[in-house]
């Protein structure tokens, strides 16, 4: 564990709570995308198939239990709950999440690192659930994005979230590079490419973001 | 089983 990382899961965590308590607190989920929180529980559901099969530590396995519980209990709270549902504009979140995750499948069938593993059938699958993971999470905020532009004035919690998603991958970055330096083959090509991308996707909001920040107006996306 | 390092992270 090094400080990059911990500062990037902390980052993580914060926007995750930053969304439940936009949404519990004011019973609102005003310019969040449905989309986007159901494409996050897949990535959850499918990168930790293994918690109770491969443990860590204590600290990799109550984050793994806090990301699950946050991310389904946000898009339960978003479909079902009486009053927060009301405020979800479904016709602004109208990004089609199978478009998304196709592709991301098929490239971790295709793409994935080479398996050292005996019984190719469950290692093979869990392998390839984990690669269609990491790359569905590097889209998976598009549909969010998408809405951002769509809604004139995003407020505050919501242009929170969205910084602390994207800040988390940007630490992740700095994170590897540290581990590529201090340790002896940590080459990950997948989950380094599955990273820059997913940043990058962020880079006009963040640039947006740090304007409305400069110039203390309110945060607008181009159309 | 040596745990695939780039696994050990969320």
């Amino acid at each position: 564990m090094n400080i990059f990382r911990l500062a990037g899961d902390m980052t993580h965590l914060l926007s995750v709570l930053v969304l439940l308590l936009k949404i519990h607190t004011i019973k609102s989920c005003a310019g969040i995308s449905l989309k986007t929180q159901e494409l996050y529980a897949v990535v959850f559901a499918t990168r930790y198939l293994d918690i109770f099969t491969s443990y860590i530590s204590p600290y990799n396995t109550m984050m793994k239990l806090i990301f699950l519980g946050s991310s389904f209990s946000i898009v339960w709270y978003m479909r079902y709950h009486k009053i927060v549902r009301r405020s979800y504009d479904k016709d602004q979140d109208t990004f089609r999440p199978y478009i998304l995750m196709l592709p991301c499948l098929i490239l971790a069938l295709l793409i994935n690192e080479k398996f050292t593993f005996k019984e190719i059938s469950t290692s093979f699958f869990l392998f390839v659930m984990w690669t269609f993971s990491l790359y569905l999470e590097a889209v998976a905020i598009l549909p969010q994005l998408v809405m951002l532009q769509r809604t004139r004035n995003i407020d505050n919690l919501t242009g929170q979230y969205v910084f602390l998603l994207g800040a988390y991958r940007a630490l992740y970055i700095l994170n590897w590079i540290y581990r590529y330096f201090t340790e002896e083959h940590f080459v990950h090509w997948i989950t380094w490419i599955s990273g820059l991308v997913q940043t990058l996707l962020y880079a006009d909001f963040f640039y947006y973001y740090f304007q409305s920040w400069k110039n203390n107006v309110k945060l607008q996306l181009p159309a | 089983v040596k745990q695939e390092s780039a696994k050990d992270e969320l």
